[in-house]
């Protein structure tokens, strides 16, 4: 554990925090893609099984759970709860396109050729797409509420926070590198790039997230 | 090159 992972980790846990809080205060789940939160159930589900296989820490097991089980959560609020408020015709990403080259990958690239090992990189290919649907939508609508922009914001500074902490693993634990979770990693943080941009210009001068027409 | 053990990352 290096600062930048417990950084990058309590982002993680802020994003998914901000996103629960928004949909309480506001009761609606408007702007929010419930294809990309579905996306990320599967991410948690598929890689996470090493749970029953590898203990690590209390600290990673409680992540983990706490990762599944909120995911899940938001997905019930999405679906039941505050369903009349959820819009599926701007969440119109086609997630197949997503999840078939994400299959194919994690057949050809993977560490060893077990259930486990297939799916964990499978995860790792479908988590650096997952937010497409989201931005998509984003793009689509062409405005967020602030709130959802900070949820967003929180998402990719867990990303980005992840390359520093390879970086510095790389260096004190004697040349270590992960090439899948590194690759998909810096595709993930680029697909926020633009974001960012929008988010650092505008929200974060008080402005309404506004995307150009 | 060495893999680090993957997972301890979440």
């Amino acid at each position: 554990m290096n600062i930048f992972r417990l950084l990058g980790d309590l982002s993680h846990l802020a994003s998914i925090l901000i996103l629960l809080h928004k949909i309480q205060t506001t009761r609606s789940c408007r702007g929010i893609s419930f294809k990309t939160q579905a996306l990320y159930v599967t991410v948690f589900v598929t890689r996470y099984l090493d749970i029953f296989t590898d203990w690590v820490s209390l600290y990673n097991f409680t992540m983990k759970i706490f990762f599944i089980a909120s995911t899940c959560y938001i997905l019930y609020l999405m679906k039941m709860k505050y369903r009349p408020t959820h819009d599926p015709s701007i969440d119109t990403f086609r997630v197949e396109y997503l999840l078939g080259p994400c299959a194919l990958l994690a057949l050809l690239f993977h560490y060893r050729f077990t259930v486990l090992e297939v799916l964990w990189s499978f995860s790792i290919f479908l988590e650096s797409v997952a937010i497409l649907p989201q931005l998509f939508m984003l793009q689509r609508t062409g405005e967020a509420e602030t709130i959802t922009t900070h949820y967003l914001a929180a998402l990719g500074a867990y990303r980005a926070l992840y390359i520093p902490n390879w970086i510095y693993r790389y260096f004190t634990e004697s040349g270590q590198i992960d090439p899948i979770a590194v690759t998909a990693g810096l595709v993930q943080t680029a697909l926020y790039l633009d974001f960012f941009y929008v988010y650092f210009t505008k929200v974060l001068q008080g402005q309404k997230f506004e995307l150009p027409a | 090159i060495q893999q680090p053990d993957h997972h301890d990352e979440l």
